[in-house]
């Protein structure tokens, strides 16, 4: 509906697509699209613009009332009395968890936090020698073990390494793993157990990463991984794709889990803080 | 279940021996939300729905079926036929080496399904193949590669020194050529598909290495962006097979159809597992079922 600019037959039709086309899901966009064609049936709304300006308001709502409900854990808010405050990176295999792991790092040491790393994935090839040098160009201390140890072994040993280094914030790479498999969720809540013992509270900030273009299957994502974990926040990956990463809306809207930052790129500095607009104006573009 | 939400749908049609159009209209609406919610393109959808109206408007309900499950058989079979055959093997010439490019976006499996690959050529295509990373860009990218190839026993050529994808290609086809290796397996750097200079990068490789195979590995999680990255792929640089990773998860798995629809390249294999065993040739009737749910 470029340049159109009556309400007509066509125009729900063509939100209808931009909603789905976006991962928004099926439910979801139903929602919507039924609230605004009663708009537009008893003729509140009559302009394409106006519209358009109703259904990104409705996407912003959903997003900000998670935000709300859950109240921002943020690394920039830390009480003086936790240290370190645990930082857990999880989600499905490829995401992108270890490459935000590198930009986190570099952003909350910019901040003026003294950052820890723990390489908790014991598992896959490379995986320790991939974070290290991130670690390095963020020149903070990484700790590892080799491939194979138990990951709680080597979260406990990074535990009590940040806390005689005086450590702000220990931020915890996780292997990738798939929701429906118990015994991988098993180890995740294992984790948590750690971390829990060693430090009160803890992990005070359980971010799931969400990679822009996963379908529905990142609800069922959600909904495991918070099971296993006390997720805190989203991490929507892969921005600068083409996908819109509209599932996280579906899973703002059903689990109010608020997105906290966006990945837009390979490099350290392409992480941005979550801008529910500038998100929403992106899905219409 | 699909069936079960037709058979509600449809349940006024007890008794009547042939698919109505009013009743199609009805069956077809959950049709579209069933694949929409497995992830299949809402452009392939509409498509989808058309073909199968038109082979189920006036059709019999066959002895012993109700008429939902009729539907949900037309569906199935209309699926099952769109989704091709099972073609699990890949092509070579008598060309030493053949050349095996593996492609795709940030993530989906590319290196663990290089791995994989290589070892299933090994043993059930008699080749000896050696691997290749031409990733000069992911932290830590070729030594992930080195780790597989030693996990798996193949060998993964040293491009210590080299950092330039297609003095890489060459060096290692020399490497082949001297050592007897018949399959160059290239595992690619993700990329996005709109990057444009990435883009050119993939095709010159191709062009110097003219690959007998090109295979688009995708993530069985991807939703409607399916359709945009497989288009564009193989319209820059011309995929010949599709490997769909990550099925031991709990996907439905419409990007498989989203997918073969737009490029009309068959899907060779399937990921079940980060192992370097887990890969399954593709079976139509089994992808069918998973996503119509
Ligand atoms: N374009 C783009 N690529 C990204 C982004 N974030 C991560 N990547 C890429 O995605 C790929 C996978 O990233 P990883 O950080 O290894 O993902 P992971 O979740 O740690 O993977 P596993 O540990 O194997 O489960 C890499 O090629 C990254 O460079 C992003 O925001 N944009
Ligand atoms: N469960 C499961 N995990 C898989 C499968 N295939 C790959 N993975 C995992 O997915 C993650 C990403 O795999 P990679 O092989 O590094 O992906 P890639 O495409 O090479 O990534 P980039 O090179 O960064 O683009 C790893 O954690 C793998 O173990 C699969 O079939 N099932
Ligand atoms: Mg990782
Ligand atoms: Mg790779």
């Amino acid at each position: 509906f470029k340049g159109k600019k009556q309400i007509d037959a066509d125009t729900l039709d063509q939100l209808e697509e931009i909603l789905i086309g976006a991962d928004i899901g099926v439910q979801t966009t139903m929602t919507i699209i039924e609230d605004v064609r009663k708009q537009v049936d008893r003729q509140t709304l009559k302009e394409v613009d106006e519209l358009k300006h109703v259904i990104k308001q409705h996407l912003i709502d959903i997003l900000e009332k998670a935000t709300r409900s859950r109240g921002i854990a943020s690394e920039t808010a830390i009480p003086d009395d936790v240290q370190p405050y645990v930082m857990m990176v999880v989600g499905v295999n490829g995401v992108g968890k270890t490459t935000t792991i590198g930009k986190l790092a570099q952003r909350i040491k910019a901040e003026g936090n003294s950052v820890v790393i723990c390489a908790a994935d014991t598992f896959r090839a490379a995986a320790a020698d991939q974070l290290a040098i991130w670690a390095e160009r963020a020149d903070v201390p990484l700790i590892q073990q080799k491939q194979g140890t138990d990951p709680a072994a080597v979260l406990f040993d990074s535990l009590k390494a940040a806390k005689s280094r005086n450590a702000d914030v220990l931020i915890v790479d996780t292997a990738g793993r798939l929701h429906n498999k118990q015994n991988l969720m098993a180890e995740l809540e294992k984790m948590k157990r750690v971390a829990q013992k060693e430090v009160p509270q803890a992990p005070h900030e359980v971010l799931l990463v969400v990679d822009a273009v996963t379908g529905q299957n990142g609800l069922s994502q959600a909904r495991e991984f918070m099971k296993a974990a006390p997720v805190t926040g989203l991490v929507l990956t892969k921005l600068d794709g083409t996908a819109k990463g509209g599932i996280a809306v579906a899973i703002a809207k059903e689990l109010n889990l608020p997105i906290r930052y966006c990945g837009v790129g390979e490099k350290a500095e392409d992480l941005i803080v979550f801008d529910p607009q500038a998100y929403v104006d992106g899905l219409f573009e | 279940a699909l069936s079960d939400k037709l058979k509600k749908v449809l349940k006024d049609l007890r008794g009547e021996s042939r698919l109505t159009p009013e009743h199609l209209e009805l069956a077809m609406r959950e049709i579209r939300i069933a694949l929409l919610e497995a992830d299949v393109n809402f452009k392939v959808v509409k498509n989808f729905i058309e073909r199968v109206k038109t082979k189920a408007v006036g059709a019999d309900v066959m002895e012993g079926l109700n008429p939902g499950q009729q539907v949900v058989k037309i569906v199935n079979d209309e699926l099952v036929e769109m989704l091709g055959g099972t073609s699990s093997r890949l092509l070579f010439t008598s060309k030493r080496p053949n050349s095996v490019m593996i492609v795709g976006l940030q993530g989906s499996g590319k290196t663990t399904s290089t791995g994989k690959l290589s070892k299933w050529l090994k043993e059930n295509q008699n080749r000896t193949p050696l691997l290749l990373s031409v990733d000069v860009y992911r932290p830590a990218a070729r030594d992930q590669l080195a780790v597989i190839g030693k996990a798996i026993g193949i060998p993964v050529f040293d491009g210590s020194g080299l950092n330039d994808p297609l003095e890489l290609c060459r060096a290692a086809r020399k490497h082949c050529e001297q050592l007897g290796f018949d399959t160059l397996m290239i595992d690619t750097a993700g990329r996005l598909h709109i990057d444009d200079a990435l883009m050119d990068e993939l095709r010159n490789i191709k062009a110097e290495m003219q690959p007998t195979e090109t295979l688009f590995v995708a993530d069985a999680m991807t939703g409607q962006d399916a359709v945009k990255s497989a288009t564009e792929f193989h319209n820059q640089v011309g995929i010949t097979g599709v490997i769909l990773t990550k099925m031991d998860g709990d996907a439905r798995g419409g990007a498989a159809l989203s997918i073969k629809e737009v490029i009309g390249q068959p899907i060779k294999f399937v990921g079940v597992g980060e192992k370097y065993d887990a890969l399954d040739p593709f079976y139509p009737d089994r992808i069918a079922s998973r996503i119509l749910g």
